[in-house]
């Protein structure tokens, strides 16, 4: 192959092989990376060039096919979750596994206690279960307060009644949503006892994991098509609405749940809401009733008689076999050896919370947790929901709820060094190989990036791809000494964090998404082909300028902040 | 800036604000007339305006200019306290000169908003209406915190012929033209003269100079596969043309020489 930029190459005074390990961070990064970019860039599945000219539903297709075939490959090559991560980075399709991985784990290890990271983390991994992140709302985006979905907990049957009570209430933008997520982590406003106590996590399954349906009481779709051509046109963003819905089908397939869901669906779609009875036929309602009372009572007779702890993984949980609003199952007490846990066994796993210390004793009374497990160790954590349905406010920071959020933005300001790189490197390169005027006698024209108002309005770009990465590798450092501090329930660098986090966000993002557009018009009217990879860079980039935060309201609260300092 | 009178240092990003009185003495230009007298210029005192400081300054004419018998344009001061001048263009490649500007740049702004704030009986109403000038003190703090960064990872062991110089160069590009892009902010919160602007601009220049030979191996260094650029203007081998050519014949409107439609729409119109 002949390299037609091998003369600027002779010309370069630094040691390429070294600077790409500054840029990859370390020798291992550059490996890794390295190895990971050659496997997705040699294998034919992967191919990209071909996008553009694909309409909707193959395109969509095409990212299911290459999805499912990356976690074929990464299964089959055993690789670790740093080089899996590498590996759909360089298949470069936006597609529910980013936010599967990006979003809905994160969520459940950065918020969800031990418990419940015990519960869902195996799934999620074994991408037994498909998660999104359905925080953002019709009517409510950057302002996480002002959101409208409500969770409301029935202390007479023991549940979480999940319902959109406005249009404006439905879940819209979330990635994955749209079609192929069977669980999201949902965020709603907590209401028990009467009173409304903020926006809450909650893991909520939506759809059916047989047949992919979605579940009684869930209606779901895609928002339609996006920027540009292509782009993130592979991704089904999603529209989700709640119509006072319980997760009735949740049950841990081990209890034979199968039979109860084709109990449930053979009877047609079966509208989630007050008494199932007239929905179902008798035969099969007595059917069920009467295997769950069987059930019960074999339990509580094997618990008395074995008083020994035992995993509430292994019970029915009672929000789920709600049968004419009558609890089945009364709460679960679960003692072990040296630690009393309180965990309950209604939607225990899927309130996400990891809350603030509080003397168990003073919890003692209120019984139940409603969002975790209290354990008697010393920095027990508080209860949240009780039995009765009462809310104990907890002490640990309400920002400790954005932990997913500060780590997403870390995440965004390295990913907005390897965009603008990307458009730089494309334009650079193309900047050297084209020629315009300036030539006399015969002689060459001049090249492109010799010209001073190209080096003037490509190099500051170059610089910052360089500046972004640097504090990126910062802020990531930041962050983990932030969950550090956290795990000591030192909250006082929080604030920082969150400054930062929203305020380099903001930055980079808005320099990176204007640099891609600048890159394009430095390549001339060719940087306007699909061809060039610029217009699809651009149209897969610019969203971030808009998600996880507004630029501008970021730019408010690190503002805020300042004030404040 | 609220809580400064209650002797909480500000800590992390932003514990420039911690210095803000000596930051607001950030001063490089004062035209004043001065007696004619002996150059080197004499030590004198801070003007009036600052009876607060202490601090001695150094005055010294224009370089370059001749000094004229009744007055010095006073270029810039030298606060011995701790800020330096950027009487010469290359003043502008260390990076304390640099930093300090962008935190003086900061801690002004923040002070100005701070001040105008307190005009408001109501705190948020007033957080409201200056929203617009909040965003820009933010923006100002946050690229503070890039430029500081930039400079951290300057102090770190970087290893490999020339790497450091060439990251020495990006860090100098990168706050010499976010500097030249907002010259506005930095006039009219007097952290520097339009001399030192210009000067900053003629550096960048020749920096721009320095780097293009080097352009395209500190784009090498991304390290990114063809596959993943997905560009046929960016390919690592260069060969442009021929591959853009090549690419136009994969469009499908090209899987047919007559396109469909013709016999439909275009012949009738031609031959109507």
């Amino acid at each position: 192959v002949v390299d037609h930029l091998a003369f600027e190459r002779n010309k370069t005074q630094f040691d390429v092989e070294e600077m790409k390990i500054v840029w990859a961070g370390s020798r291992h990064a550059l490996e890794v990376s390295d190895k990971m970019a050659r496997l997705v860039a040699s294998d034919p599945a992967f191919r990209k060039d071909d996008r553009p000219m694909l309409g909707r539903k193959e395109l969509f297709k095409n990212t299911l096919k290459k999805a499912v075939y990356a976690w074929k490959r990464i299964i089959e090559l055993r690789l670790t979750e740093e080089e899996a991560a590498m590996l759909r980075t360089f298949v470069d399709q936006p597609a529910f596994t980013d936010l599967h991985w990006g979003m809905f784990i994160p969520a459940i290890k950065g918020q969800g206690t031990e418990e419940q990271q015990q519960k869902w983390l195996p799934l999620a991994q074994r991408m037994q279960i498909i998660g999104c992140y359905a925080q953002t709302e019709l009517g409510h985006g950057s302002n996480v307060q002002g959101l409208e979905t409500t969770a409301t907990f029935d202390p007479k049957t023991d549940e979480f009644v999940i319902h959109s009570p406005t249009l404006t209430s439905s879940k819209w933008w979330p990635g994955g949503l749209g079609k192929v997520s069977t669980h999201a982590v949902v965020y709603a406003r907590l209401i028990t006892d009467g009173q409304d106590h903020g926006v809450h996590g909650f893991i909520v399954q939506l759809r059916s994991l047989d047949d992919h349906l979605p579940l009684p009481g869930i209606t779901v779709g895609d928002i339609g098509m996006k920027f540009g051509n292509g782009a993130y046109n592979s991704m089904d963003n999603g529209v989700l609405r709640f119509d006072h819905y319980l997760d009735l089908l949740h049950l841990p397939d081990r209890l034979g749940s199968s039979f109860f869901k084709d109990q449930l669906r053979m009877k047609g779609n079966i509208r989630v809401g007050p008494p199932l009875v007239g929905y179902l036929g008798l035969e099969s309602l007595l059917q069920f009733f009467i295997f769950a009372w069987s059930y019960y009572w074999a339990l509580k007779v094997y618990l008395t008689w074995k008083q020994e702890s035992f995993s509430l993984t292994e019970r029915v949980s009672s929000s789920f076999l709600r049968l004419d609003g009558i609890s089945l199952f009364p709460r679960c007490l679960k003692i072990c050896r040296d630690r009393i846990k309180f965990t309950c066994c209604t939607g225990y796993q899927n309130v996400l919370v990891e809350i603030s210390t509080r003397d168990l004793t003073e919890t003692f009374e209120c019984i139940f947790s409603y969002a975790n497990s209290m354990s008697w160790n010393g920095k027990d954590l508080g209860c949240l929901v009780t039995r009765e349905g009462k809310y104990a406010q907890s002490s640990v920071p309400r920002q400790l709820v954005y932990g997913t959020m500060v780590y997403v933005r870390q995440t965004i300001v390295r990913d907005a060094s390897s965009a603008l790189a990307r458009a730089v490197c494309i334009a650079t390169r193309y900047s050297a190989v084209r020629r315009q005027f300036g030539s006399n006698k015969g002689s060459l024209e001049t090249q492109v990036l010799d010209y001073k108002t190209q080096q003037a309005r490509l190099f500051p770009l170059l610089a910052s791809a360089y500046a972004f990465r640097f504090v990126g590798e910062w802020l990531k450092w930041l962050y983990m000494d932030v969950m550090k501090r956290l795990q000591a329930n030192d909250f006082s660098t929080l604030p920082e964090a969150h400054a930062c986090t929203a305020g380099l966000k903001s930055l980079t993002t808005s320099v990176t998404a204007d640099g891609i557009e600048e890159c394009r018009k430095l390549c001339g009217g060719h940087g306007y082909l699909c061809s060039s990879g610029l217009p699809e860079l651009f149209a897969v980039y610019i969203p971030t300028c808009t998600y996880e935060g507004d630029n501008i309201v970021l730019l408010l609260q690190v503002a805020r902040h300042l004030i404040k300092t | 800036i609220s809580k400064l009178g209650s002797g909480k240092k500000p800590v992390g990003t932003t514990s420039y604000i911690g210095r803000v009185e000596q930051l607001m003495l950030y001063h490089s230009d004062v035209q004043k007339e001065v007696p004619n007298s002996d150059y080197p210029g004499p030590e004198v005192l801070l003007p009036s305006a600052f009876p607060c400081c202490s601090a001695r300054l150094l005055v010294k004419p224009l370089a370059g200019d001749i000094p004229c018998p009744f007055s010095y344009h006073l270029d810039h001061f030298t606060v011995v306290s701790g800020l330096t001048s950027h009487d010469f263009a290359e003043d502008w490649l260390k990076p304390n000169e640099v930093l300090g500007a962008f935190e003086a740049r900061a801690a002004k702004k923040l002070v100005a908003c701070a001040q105008n704030l307190s005009k408001f009986t109501n705190p948020e109403e007033g957080f409201q209406e200056l929203s617009a000038d909040l965003v820009e003190t933010a923006v100002a703090h946050c690229q503070l915190i890039v430029v500081s960064k930039f400079i951290e990872k300057l102090q770190q062991d970087i290893t490999g012929k020339g790497v450091k110089h060439q990251i020495q160069l990006l860090c100098s590009i990168y706050a010499l033209s976010l500097l030249h892009k907002h010259l506005g902010d930095f006039l009219s919160t007097g952290c520097i003269t339009p001399k030192q602007g210009s000067l900053a601009n003629d550096l960048l220049r020749s920096l721009y100079s320095e780097v293009r030979p080097n352009a395209i191996g500190l784009v090498d260094a991304f390290n990114y596969t063809d596959h993943y650029l997905g560009s046929v203007l960016g390919r690592y081998d260069g060969d442009v043309y021929p591959k853009l050519y090549e690419e136009a014949w994969k469009d499908p409107l090209n899987d047919s020489v007559v396109p469909d439609g013709f016999q439909e729409y275009i012949r009738p119109m031609l031959k109507q």
